[in-house]
C-alpha cells in the first residue's frame, strides 16, 4: 500500500509515526511546492501525519487541504 | 488496511484501542484543523475511536461528522 | 475486515463477543453522539452487538438504526 | 466473512450451529428491536439459524423476513 | 464460501452430505417458514440437498423454488 | 468452487466422477422436481455428469436443459 | 478452474489428455444430448479435447460448435 | 490459466513448446474442423504455437485467424 | 501471465531474453503469417523482443505494429 | 507495485528514500525531458521524492506537476 | 508485473537499473522502430529508464513520448 502527496505550498511536512506499543515521530520529510512524495506503510511506520496544504491521493479517494 | 482522517476543527483526537483480551486506550493523537492522519490496524491497534469533527475516508465510504 | 460506526445519539454501546466455544461479552465501548469507532474482528472478538441509534458502514452496505 | 443482522422486532434469536461431525446449537444470542449483531463464521460456528423478523445483510444481497 | 436460505414454508430440510469417498446424509436441519439458515462448506460437508420451498442466495444468483 | 442445481423434473441424477488416474462413477445423487443440490469439487470428485432436466448455476452462467 | 459442457447431440466425447512429459488420452467420457459434464484441470489432466456438437462454457466466453 | 481453441478447418496443429533452458516442440495435437481443445500452461509447456485457421479464446480477448 | 501474438507477415521473430544478471537471447521462434504463439514469462525468460509485423494481445491492451 | 514517471523538463530528480529506522536519500536518478522511469518499492526503498515537472502515473490516478 | 514498449523511432534504449543498495545500469537493450519489448521487474531489475520516442503500456495507462 502506498500513498502519493503533492505539496501545494512550501514547508509541507510528512511525518512518520512509529509502529509498535509506543507512538512517536521518527521522521519528518519537508516538501516544497509541487514536490511529490510517494510512501508506504512499513515495518517502522504504521501511521503518518501531514501538516500544510497538500493534495493526497489514497485508495479511498483524493483529499485536497487547500480546499474546504 | 488503512484509513484517512482530515480534521475539520482543532482538537480532534484519534485514539488507538489495544488489541487483545483487554481493551483500553494506548495512544491519542491530537490533530489541528486541516491536518491529515493516515493510519493502519496493527499488532497493537485493533480498534480506534475518534472525537471531534472530521472527514473520515474508509473502504466503505466517507463519513463527515461536521454534517448530520 | 473492519467496520465503521457513527453514534447518532449518546450512550451507544459497541459490545465485543468472545471468540471460542463460549460466547460472552468481553468489552462494551460507550460512544457519545458523533463519535466514531472503527473496529476489526480479532483473535478475541468474533461477533459484536450494537445498542443505540447508529450509522454502521459495512462491506454489505450502510445500516441506519435511527431510520425504520 | 461476516454478516450483519438488524432485529426488526424483539425476541430475535441468532443461533450458532457447531462445526464438526455433529451439528447442534452452541449459542443463541437474543436481540431486541433495532439492535445490531455482526458475526463471523469461526472455528466453532459453521452454520447459523435465525428466528424472528430481521434484515440480514449478506454478500449475496439483503434478506428482510418482515416482508414476503 | 457460504449460502443463505430463507424457508418459504414449514418443514424445509437443509441436508448435509458427507465429504469423502462415501456420500451420505450426516445432518438434516428443519426450518419453519421465514426462518433463515446460513451455512458453509466444511471439512465434513461438501454437498447439500434442500427439500421444500425456499429462496436460496448463492454467488451465482438467487433461486426461488416457490416459483417455476 | 461450488455449483447449484435445481431439478426441473423427477429422476435427475448428479453423478460424481473420481479424481485420479482412473475416471469412474463414485456416487449418483437422485433429485426430485424442485429439489436443490449444492456441491463442490473435492479430493474425491474432479468431474460431474448430470442426467435429466435441470437448471444449473455456474460461474460461467446458467444452463437450462429443459430449454433448447 | 472448471468448465461446463452441454452435449447438443448424442455421441459427444470429452477426452482427457495426460499432464506430464507425454501427452496421450487417459479417458473419454461419452455424453448423450442434453447431458451436462462439469470438469476440472487436475493432477492427471492438463488438456482436453472435445468431439461432437456442444455448448462449452468457459471463463473466456461461450463456444457453440453447432453454430458456425 | 487455460486457453480454448476451436479448429475452423481440418489439420489444425496445437504445438507445445518445452519449458526450460531449451525451447523445442514436445507435442503437436491435430484437430479437425469444430473440434475443441482446452489446454493449460504446465510444468512441461511454457509456450504454444498454433498452425491453421482457428478461433482462440484468451484472457486478452478472442483471435480468429480465418479473418484478417 | 501470458501473452498472445499473431504474426501478420512471414518471418516474425519472438525472442526470449535471459533472466538473471546477464541479458542475452536464448531463443528466437520464427512465425509465418497467421501463425499464433502464446508464451509465458518463465524461470529462463524475463523479457521478450519481437521483430516483424504482429498483433500482440497483452493485459494492458492490444498493439498492432502493422499500423502506425 | 510500480510507478511510472515522464519527465516534462530537464533536470528532474527521482530520489529514493531508505527503508528502515532511518530515512535518508540513497539514490537520485536524473531525467531529461521525455525520458521515462519505471520503478518499484523495494527492500531498500520505501519512499520516493520527486523534484521537477513530471507526469506521474500511480494506482490512485495521474499527477501532473506542470499544471496547477 | 510486466510492461510493453513499442519503439516509435530507431535507437530507443530500455535500460535496466539494479535492484539493491546500489543503483546502476546493468543492461541497455536497443530497439529499432516498431520493434516491441515486453519486460518484467526481476530479482536483478527494480527500475527501468527509457530513452527515445516510445509507446509504453503500463497498468496505469499508456504513455506516448512522441506526443506532448
Ligand atoms: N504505534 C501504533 C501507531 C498507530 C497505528 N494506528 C493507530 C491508530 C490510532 C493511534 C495510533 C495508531 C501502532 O503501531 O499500533
Ligand atoms: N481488544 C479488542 C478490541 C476490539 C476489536 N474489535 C472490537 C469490537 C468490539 C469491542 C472491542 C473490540 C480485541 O482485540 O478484540
Ligand atoms: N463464540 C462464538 C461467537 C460467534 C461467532 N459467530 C456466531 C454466530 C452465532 C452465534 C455465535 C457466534 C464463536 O467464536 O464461534
Ligand atoms: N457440523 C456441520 C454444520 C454444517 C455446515 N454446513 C452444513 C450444511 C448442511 C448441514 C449441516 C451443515 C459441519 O461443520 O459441516
Ligand atoms: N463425498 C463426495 C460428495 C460430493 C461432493 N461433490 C459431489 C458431486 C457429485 C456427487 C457427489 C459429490 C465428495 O466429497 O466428493
Ligand atoms: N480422473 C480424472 C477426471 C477428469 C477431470 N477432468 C477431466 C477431463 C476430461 C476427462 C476426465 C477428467 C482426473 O482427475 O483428472
Ligand atoms: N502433457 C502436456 C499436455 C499439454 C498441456 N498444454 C499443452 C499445450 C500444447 C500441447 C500439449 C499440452 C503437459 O502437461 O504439458
Ligand atoms: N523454454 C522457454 C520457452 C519460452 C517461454 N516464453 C518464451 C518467450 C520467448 C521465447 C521462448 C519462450 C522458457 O521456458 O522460458
Ligand atoms: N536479465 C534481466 C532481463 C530484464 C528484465 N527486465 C529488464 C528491463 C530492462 C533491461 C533488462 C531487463 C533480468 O532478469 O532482470
Ligand atoms: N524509513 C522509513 C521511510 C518511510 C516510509 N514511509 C514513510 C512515511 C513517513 C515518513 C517516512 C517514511 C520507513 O521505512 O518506514
Ligand atoms: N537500487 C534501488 C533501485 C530503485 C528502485 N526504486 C527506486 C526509486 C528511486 C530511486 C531508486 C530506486 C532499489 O532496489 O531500491
Amino acid at each position: 500500500e502506498y500513498l502519493v502527496i503533492r505539496a501545494l505550498e512550501n514547508g509541507v511536512q510528512v511525518i512518520g509515526l512509529t509502529r509498535g506499543a509506543e507512538t512517536r515521530f521518527h521522521h519528518a520529510e519537508k516538501l516544497d511546492k509541487d514536490e511529490l512524495m510517494i510512501f508506504q506503510f512499513t515495518e517502522y511506520t504504521s501511521a503518518m501525519k501531514i501538516r500544510g496544504k497538500v493534495q493526497l491521493l489514497t485508495k479511498h479517494g483524493i483529499v485536497n487541504t487547500a480546499e474546504p
